[in-house]
């Protein structure tokens, strides 16, 4: 059987509100070492991971692996149902068509369970490697979703651009252009408020920013944001679930015709 | 400009 339980179901509601828009339906792949998850987006120019390792929960038992398809729109009206500060408890039995959510209010005076129909979703597992990019930026979480917001008021596409000076994002339209730059800034006291930037070699590369914008929806997870970009490949914009593991979102880089 | 499938980056397990 498989059982996991989370003592906050707020990490949860959240790791889900920032999926189910992008992605709406995908295998949650069960092991002893944790959960796992990859899929794409309906028109397969971004694909999500997620990893929630079994030491980040408050207990995880899983005897067989085990790939549950999920429909996150449907996972997301469940979870609704929680309370933030509810315990979670995930259960499914082996061979299982359902997935139970348990909730427990945190005195322990109400406890609710919900079963969630579970899919068969065929999907094609990806190989991404581990590598080393040109760029990593890591800057607060709330700064990243407020320059995208920004320029999507602006244009549909932006420039992201990494140098010594900093990481530049511009984009142009109809009614003008728009250059945004944060600096290598480690002056805040705060470590979630500083920006680094490390920078093996300049970089350059264009994306769609619906989908930059649609990544931060993650932003309630975790004060910080982390931008990996080399030339020519994905963007890979990572944010941190705690001890629990990280969200990622890929997207394919737009080049010219 | 054009945008490939993300499944072009990444290899087939």
């Amino acid at each position: 059987m498989f059982e996991a339980r989370l003592p906050q179901a707020a990490v949860l509601k959240k790791l889900v509100e920032a999926l189910k828009e992008l992605v709406t339906e995908g295998n949650f792949d069960v092991s002893p070492s944790g959960i796992s998850l990859q899929a794409m987006d309906s028109s397969h120019v971004c694909l999500v991971t997620l990893q929630l390792n079994d030491d980040g929960f408050e207990h995880f038992r899983c005897d067989r692996n085990m790939s549950m398809g999920i429909h996150f729109g449907n996972l997301s009206k469940i979870l609704k149902c929680a309370g933030n500060e509810d315990t979670i408890t995930l259960k499914a039995e082996d061979n299982a068509d359902q997935l139970t959510l348990m909730f427990e209010s945190a005195n322990q005076d109400r406890i609710s369970d919900f079963d969630l129909k579970l899919m068969s979703i065929e999907s094609e597992h990806l190989g991404i490697p581990d590598q080393d990019y040109s760029a990593e930026v890591k800057m607060p979480s709330a700064e990243y979703q407020r320059i995208v917001r920004d320029l999507t008021s602006m244009g549909d596409t932006v420039l992201v651009s990494a140098t010594k000076e900093g990481i530049k994002f511009s984009t142009s339209g109809d009614i003008g252009t728009a250059n945004i730059t944060l600096r290598h800034n480690t002056t805040p006291e705060k470590e979630d408020e500083q920006t680094h930037i490390d920078l093996k070699e300049p970089v350059a590369l264009t994306f769609a920013l619906r989908y930059l914008n649609n990544f931060a929806k993650a932003t309630p997870l975790t004060p910080q944001v982390k931008l990996s970009l080399t030339k020519d490949l994905p963007v890979v914009v990572e944010y941190k679930v705690g001890e629990l593991g990280q969200v990622r979102f890929f997207l394919a880089p737009k080049i010219d015709d | 400009m054009k945008q490939k499938s993300i499944g072009a980056f990444f290899s087939g397990a």
